[in-house]
């Protein structure tokens, strides 16, 4: 053990223990944690070589087969709780990404969420088996964060019972979703709807990709990894276009719209139901800006005690490079950050489960506002850490630079998360209409519960917007 | 400016009533001036569009205030005194520290005066200190594994010199003594010039 190291554990004034057990939820939450991550710590099928070292075509095959691994070895132990998993797989894939990520994060929840019963029954058992590995392809070539604007058509044929998914242009074509390039048979596609000659807006269907036995295109199907990215060398992120495929009207989510099969279209009971997912996921990514802040900052801390250099007092000894208040000016801060951004992830996953709770019961009271701090904190935690996790390489001088550091692969891992699931300035703007709305409503004397309820506060005047 | 919502810079919830009123004043902003322009007869699309900045500042705000809540509220959940203090000054740390980052808006709100920004930024050095010495062990505190950090600065044990020279004999480039573009290249320039 390094000898400042160990003077810095053994001078603290509290117990570390209890601050883990704070940031788990509770000791035994803690205790589970460690005896699944201690699973793959111990076992010599996860010991693989240093990926810095590789090629992006030999990273996607190693990050391929850990996942297979994970995927095994979570079966034979019989890991079935979805944060369990997750523990499971973060120690798994250590600093890189799992070409299965939004097989098990998005696809599988996505069935689980938006299927019907008899939907989930089909598909479910063959996702868990990985018959079906599916992917989520939402984001066109020319097409991002503003659904209405998606291309892509799905048109139901009534005399054949069939949906016929098409790219109608160039900038139609699916572009981003991971896993899609060579490992997915299968995609949940998200489609503008077009039934008895109207379109019906964006719905979501499960379409084949790829033959189960060969893994070969299907008819109709062209499909393709679109090449190396900023990070995420693991990641096969593909393109995918459609040429009139047919698929059984079955294969549209039904859970809250529906197709009946003369082409009546039934309306959910919100719009926002559809994007259910991608409000669980910014969910998660908060909790993802906090974990990703927080390893840069432990690199960031630990290395600059035991980093020596310069000198505060002429003549003494080099000081750690901790004891420079500019230093503790770049870290601190974000440390503190850190654990802001840590309760504020347990926050809106808890605020998720519970909303998403009451709308199966039928209750949409509470969806608008979660919708909106989802997008909102998305955006802001993931703007803060990724400056901040630059800001800790810097703060680790040339050897922050140098991939051993581990803190390229965290940036360049996580710096994404700004633009993908919904690109952040869209994202606050969603906020903003939120609060507009809120705010409006309560000039006319409606009574705003939740994080926004200091805007009644501002109908009584008890709060003035000075004038700029 | 003038008056100030906040009466001890070093009391957590008079400085969480700073963040929601700075969030109040630049939501109201944002949303009478979208309203302003409505009543001049624009578009409602345009006036959004010609306003987006302002709003998107003033959801910036009310994140920034959710995320103050929620740490002063889990301050209240603490028992241990130890771990109840050191995480107080992290959370003192984070408001301060954000104030300080946004001083124009919690001026102009007129929620804080120049003096007490004068006092935070003094704060919050004080606060360096205080936190100096349970840096490491707040770090060790998130439990990432080794396995899980992929550094070797980052190391629990701390050994990260002998660890980096190591790593870095690992690489492709050192697998022979003398690269083969060396003879390709640089030998027949050198006999060129």
């Amino acid at each position: 053990m390094n000898p400042d190291l160990s003077k810095e554990r053994a001078t603290a004034t509290f117990n570390p223990e209890i601050v883990t057990h704070i940031l788990d939820g509770s000791p035994e939450k803690t205790r589970r944690r460690r005896e699944i991550e201690s699973l793959v710590l111990n076992d010599p099928a996860f010991q693989h070589e240093d990926p810095n070292f590789l090629s992006r075509s030999e990273r996607y095959e190693l990050a391929l087969k850990k996942s297979a691994l994970m995927v095994q070895r979570i079966r034979e132990y019989g890991i079935s709780n979805p944060e369990e998993i997750m523990w499971f797989k973060r120690l798994g894939v250590g600093s890189q990404t799992d070409p299965l990520n939004l097989h098990f994060g998005m696809f599988y929840v996505m069935l689980g969420n938006q299927g019907t019963e008899s939907q989930r029954e089909k598909w479910l058992p063959l996702a868990l088996r990985l018959q079906a590995i599916g992917t989520y392809a939402q984001t066109e070539l020319g097409h991002g964060t503003h659904l209405r604007g998606l291309e892509t058509t799905a048109t139901y044929d009534p005399s054949t019972q069939e949906f016929i998914l098409n790219s109608p242009t160039v900038s139609s074509i699916k572009w981003w979703p991971g896993g899609l390039g060579k490992t997915s048979n299968h995609a949940a596609v998200l489609a503008q709807l077009y039934t008895q000659g109207e379109c019906k807006g964006l719905h979501a269907f499960i379409v084949p990709l790829r033959r189960l036995d060969t893994h070969e295109p299907l008819p109709g199907i062209t499909v393709g990894d679109i090449g190396p990215k900023f990070g995420f060398d693991e990641t096969d992120n593909g393109f995918l276009k459609f040429d009139k495929v047919r698929i059984p009207r079955e294969n549209m989510l039904m859970k809250y719209a529906q197709v009946e099969p003369d082409g009546t279209y039934v309306k959910p009971l919100s719009d926002k139901l559809t994007y259910g997912t991608m409000v669980f996921i910014r969910s998660v990514i908060v909790g993802d800006s906090a974990r990703s802040l927080s390893k840069a900052c432990t690199i960031a801390i630990r290395y600059s005690a035991v980093r020596h250099q310069s000198e505060i007092r002429p003549g003494e000894p080099e000081p750690q490079i901790l004891d420079f208040q500019t230093q503790q000016y770049k870290l601190f801060p974000l440390l503190a950050t850190s654990y802001a951004f840590s309760f504020a992830g347990a926050y809106v996953g808890e605020m998720y489960h519970r909303i998403s709770g009451d709308i199966q019961t039928g209750n949409l009271n509470e969806l608008p506002e979660l919708h909106a701090l989802a997008a909102g904190l998305k955006a802001f935690t993931t703007w803060v850490a990724a400056s901040g996790i630059e800001e800790c390489r810097m703060a680790c001088g040339g050897h922050g630079y140098s991939r051993s550091s581990g803190i390229p692969d965290i940036y360049v891992t996580f710096s994404p998360a700004c633009t993908y699931e919904g690109e952040n300035t869209v994202m606050m703007l969603q906020t903003a209409r939120f609060l507009f709305k809120s705010y409006t409503a309560a000039l006319s004397g409606e009574h705003l519960e939740g994080m926004v309820s200091y805007l009644n506060d501002v109908s009584l005047q008890r709060v003035q917007a000075q004038p700029l | 400016a003038g008056r100030s919502v906040v009466k001890d810079i070093n009391d957590l919830r008079s400085l969480e009533e700073a963040y929601k009123q700075r969030a109040a004043w630049l939501v109201v902003a944002a949303s009478r001036n979208v309203q302003n322009d409505l009543k001049r007869g624009k578009r409602k699309e345009d006036a959004w569009n010609k306003n987006s900045v302002d709003l998107v500042r003033a959801s910036d705000a009310h994140c920034h205030y959710v995320v103050v809540k929620l740490f002063v509220d889990k301050l209240s959940e603490v028992q241990d005194l130890a771990a109840h203090r050191i995480l107080s000054s992290l959370c003192l740390l984070y408001a301060l520290h954000g104030i300080g980052k946004n001083t124009g808006d919690f001026l102009q709100a007129g929620l804080l005066t120049t003096s007490q920004l004068e006092q935070i930024q003094q704060r919050i050095k004080d606060l360096l200190g205080v936190i100096r010495p349970n840096a490491v062990v707040l770090v060790d505190a998130f439990d990432h594994s080794d396995t899980h950090l992929g550094s070797i600065l980052g190391r629990y044990d701390g050994n990260v010199y002998e660890n980096l020279f190591e790593w870095a004999k690992k690489s492709p480039l050192n697998k022979t003594q003398v690269h083969e573009s060396f003879h390709k290249y640089l030998k027949p320039l050198q006999s060129k010039l």
